[in-house]
């Protein structure tokens, strides 16, 4: 089973059409692995971006060197995760 | 029976594909099951029947689960289908469906990618089908109908997450709905659902022109959102595809809209801002119950406006 721990959800404004530019080339650089859940589509538009544990801090340094503001959406996806399947496990126990 | 069912948690497929002989023991002369097809891991692909009766009726098609990650759909789409059964015979708007209208729901519309995001990874989005000369898996089932097909609004890279395919319809989900809508011949609207900006959305995505429908589209998502937000306040943006979002090619409203099914539209549900895919169970209730007036709406003009 694929984890994600450490991998974070990043909730990006892009408030230019360079930003949006900027964020297609982030996109495109497959050793980063990143998975747009929210695409870059025009400025203003929210763009939320999964970035895997070991792209982080190229990702935040690259968002922070382009003026790029983006806030954390989800600390550690597979915190949700775990709690996800609890609930799953728990609602199966319950009889109702 | 269903009331031993939980609609406000997540389920696996066994345990949707189960809850669904239930509904049809449940509700026997108006809900049944049928197989569209196979999926690619060989899986069943099964609709859920609304019908009281009468040959050959127009017809509402309904989606959820395109997208496996998309968790929220199905789970809406579980409450959607027990709330049509049980509002027959009580709620004048499903009554008056009904008598005149079948409804046809697929609830996992892509079931490999459901099983495996229970399984391997919670965030595939895809099919599973390989891709010849690649070492990365699946299609993206909402870039593989022939609308626009291999446009820019898509990729050509397996490894992508809106992978088109290697030609329109190569996905046996994709094409077990085209083979089904197209031998039914009456469906008036399609309604498929996904996650989780907020929008309703209808065609074009493939092109910039508007479609020839697209005050009267307009106007019924307007009605629709406005429905939507009076239980909760939920804002949805509405419009075309392209206006809206952004281009997709090959999306499944298009090639609906392409191919005769004038009322056509995409639900996006909705987004708490925090977490995206991976809604709580919590959310599940909620989101179908505002869901759900927007979507008789959007019924209810298709039986009073006939083509």
């Amino acid at each position: 089973e694929k984890l994600f721990v450490g991998d974070q959800v990043l909730h990006i404004m892009a408030s230019n059409e360079e930003h949006i530019t900027l964020l297609r080339v982030l996109g495109e650089q497959e050793e980063l692995q990143l998975d747009f859940w929210r695409h870059p589509t025009s400025p203003g538009h929210p763009v939320d971006l999964q970035v895997p544990f070991p792209s982080l801090q190229a990702v935040k340094i690259f968002l922070e060197v382009n003026n790029i503001s983006y806030s954390i959406m989800i600390e550690d996806v597979q915190e949700l995760l775990n709690e996800e399947k609890k609930t799953m496990k728990k609602s199966r126990r319950v009889e109702r | 029976s269903t009331s031993t069912f939980d609609f406000a948690s997540y389920h696996t497929l066994d345990e949707i594909y189960d809850w669904m002989d239930i509904l049809v023991d449940n509700h026997p002369s108006l809900v049944s099951k049928i197989q569209i097809g196979q999926s690619y891991e060989n899986r069943p692909l099964y609709v859920l029947k609304f019908s009281t009766g009468g040959p050959n009726r127009p017809a509402i098609w309904l989606d959820t689960g395109i997208h496996a990650r998309e968790w929220i759909t199905p789970a809406t789409g579980i409450w959607t289908a027990n709330k049509i059964a049980e509002e027959y015979g009580r709620d004048p708007s499903v009554t008056a469906i009904l008598d005149s209208m079948d409804i046809f729901f697929e609830i996992v519309t892509n079931p490999d990618g459901f099983a495996f995001t229970h399984s391997n990874n919670r965030l595939w989005r895809k099919t599973r089908s390989t891709n010849t000369g690649s070492h990365c898996i699946g299609v993206d089932p909402n870039r593989n109908w022939d609308a626009g097909f291999g446009g820019s609004g898509s990729s050509s890279n397996p490894c992508s997450e809106t992978y088109r395919g290697p030609y329109a319809h190569s996905e046996r989900e994709v094409k077990a709905i085209v083979d089904f809508i197209r031998g039914h011949r009456k469906v008036k609207l399609v309604i498929s659902i996904h996650s989780y900006s907020q929008m309703l959305l209808f065609p074009y995505g493939y092109k910039t022109a508007p479609v020839p429908d697209h005050q009267e589209l307009n106007e019924l998502a307007k009605k629709a959102v406005s429905d939507l937000a009076a239980l909760y306040g939920t804002k949805y943006t509405y419009g075309s595809m392209v206006d809206t979002i952004y281009m997709a090619d090959g999306t499944s409203i298009d090639w609906a809209y392409d191919n005769g099914v004038k009322y056509a539209f995409s639900f996006e549900l909705r987004d708490t801002g925090r977490y995206g895919f991976l809604l709580p169970s919590t959310q599940i209730i909620p989101t179908a119950t505002e869901t759900w007036p927007a979507l008789l709406d959007i019924m209810v003009h298709v039986l009073e406006h006939p083509y």
